[in-house]
């Protein structure tokens, strides 16, 4: 996290705050919940308390414009810039400000109104933007469910205020996920245009071979049709597609885009309606399959016929001996193939038909 | 240096201005009319690669470009 220069703060906890205007995209009442429950957010984790006006000169005055209006610091039409917000202090300090030239909703469908001023209102409160792509205080807009704050977050407001004096207990969404943790575990991987791409909870790392560091970044912001968690993913190259599996639906990306007519369920691949999930998926070029692995056992299918091979499922351990008896996420590179179990990952070859390295999974990310 | 094409010079005031607005890059022209690249851009488009955990080349790459367009806050990355 960070603060604002000087670590600029209210000396008051008792804040006002006043909506100078409304968007019509929402209900008027709509806008006012989602206002009041973006100060609640902040008011769980802090001694700071925010009383609604009706006229006159709020500590936070809230305000619907477009372009430039009136603060010398100008909106850009629809996307872009969403809103902002001034850091604590008298006059301009702390009044929030939301374009008008957006659309503005009360869910997914256009820019979630209530997580943009849960943002801005801990700029008017004092933080500044954080580093961490998992932190509500992240410059990048991304929809989420659920609570808003990460630890990160709360960390850093309580850093200017200290705690709820009630000590209640919040449950802060988890911080990204730490790359060189030693007990680091992965959801699934895939080959994507020349890079791969490394999925765990709400996060993906992307690896470019000639790069040694790896980029994190919320799945939800480059794919925002994805869910948050992914459970397999593999590369079809033929065709320049990706898929990806959480639950019993399955994803297709072409690139950036969502191929038309997913998602659809992974039965229909000729998985049985048995299998709930498929937990690592790896395409092998030589043979021109797709290994599908759920629980202890694997499925093949052929992407040429788009059929299922006879004589599966098969045993993982009888198959693949000197793996572990189930797949967190596969991949093939180079002749071989990258099986990840928990933090372990297994280096199976595919011709000698033998695991021939066992090393950490956070080896992958270069730890 | 042939003259850039009309992509890369919209990439590039797409660049100004974001680097502008939020890290702080001063106004006025950036580089000459063929060396696009001046130092203050480099070092501005560096702080911003640092920030988001990008790699960090000094150079207009395409993740780096794919991010300045992402839909954000306005309060600038860096203190005033």
């Amino acid at each position: 996290y960070n603060h604002f220069p000087r670590h600029l703060k209210w000396e008051n906890t008792k804040l006002t705050f006043r909506i100078v205007n409304y968007t019509p995209d929402l209900k008027k009442a709509d806008v006012d919940r989602a206002i009041r429950n973006a100060f609640n957010i902040w008011a769980g984790v802090t001694p700071l308390t925010f009383k609604k006006l009706h006229e006159g000169k709020a500590d936070i005055m809230i305000a619907f414009g477009t372009k430039e209006h009136g603060d010398f610091n100008p909106f850009d039409g629809p996307d872009g810039l969403l809103a902002h917000a001034y850091a604590p202090g008298r006059d301009i300090g702390g009044d929030t400000h939301f374009d008008e030239d957006e659309h503005w909703s009360k869910d997914s469908e256009a820019y979630n109104l209530f997580l943009v001023a849960t943002h801005e209102f801990g700029h008017a409160l004092g933080l500044s933007h954080s580093t961490d792509p998992g932190a509500l205080m992240y410059p990048v807009y991304s929809y989420g469910q659920g609570y808003p704050l990460s630890e990160d977050d709360i960390t850093g407001i309580q850093a200017l205020y200290g705690p709820n004096p009630s000590h209640r207990k919040v449950k802060p969404k988890p911080d990204a996920p730490n790359k060189c943790d030693p007990m680091l575990s992965f959801d699934a991987v895939t080959e994507l245009r020349g890079e791969t791409i490394i999925f765990k909870d709400r996060f993906y790392w992307r690896l470019h071979p000639q790069f040694a560091e790896p980029e994190q970044t919320l799945i939800k912001s480059t794919w925002p049709s994805l869910p948050n968690k992914v459970d397999a993913a593999y590369e079809y190259p033929e065709k320049d597609m990706v898929f990806i599996f959480s639950g019993i639906r399955m994803w297709a990306l072409n690139g950036y885009n969502l191929v038309e007519g997913y998602p659809k369920y992974i039965h229909k691949l000729g998985l049985p309606k048995t299998v709930r999930m498929v937990d690592a998926a790896v395409y092998i070029p030589d043979t021109g399959k797709t290994l599908l692995f759920s629980e202890e056992h694997y499925w093949s299918y052929d992407e040429k016929t788009n059929t299922m091979d006879s004589g599966f499922p098969r045993s993982i351990e009888m198959d693949f001996p000197g793996m572990a008896e189930e797949v967190d996420a596969a991949v093939y590179q180079y002749g071989y193939l990258h099986f990840f179990h928990e933090h372990t990952q297994f280096e199976y070859s595919y011709s000698a038909r033998k695991v021939i390295q066992i090393v950490r999974t956070n080896s992958f990310l270069n730890c | 240096m042939p003259l850039s094409s009309p992509e890369e010079t919209d990439n590039w005031l797409l660049a100004e201005k974001y680097l502008r607005r939020f890290y702080n890059l001063r106004a006025g022209l950036q580089g000459t009319k063929t060396h696009r690249s001046s130092d203050a851009m480099q070092a501005k488009i560096r702080e911003m690669q640092s920030f988001f955990n990008l790699q960090v080349t000094g150079s207009l790459d395409a993740n780096t470009l794919e991010l300045m367009s992402m839909a954000r806050c306005g309060v600038p990355d860096v203190g005033e």
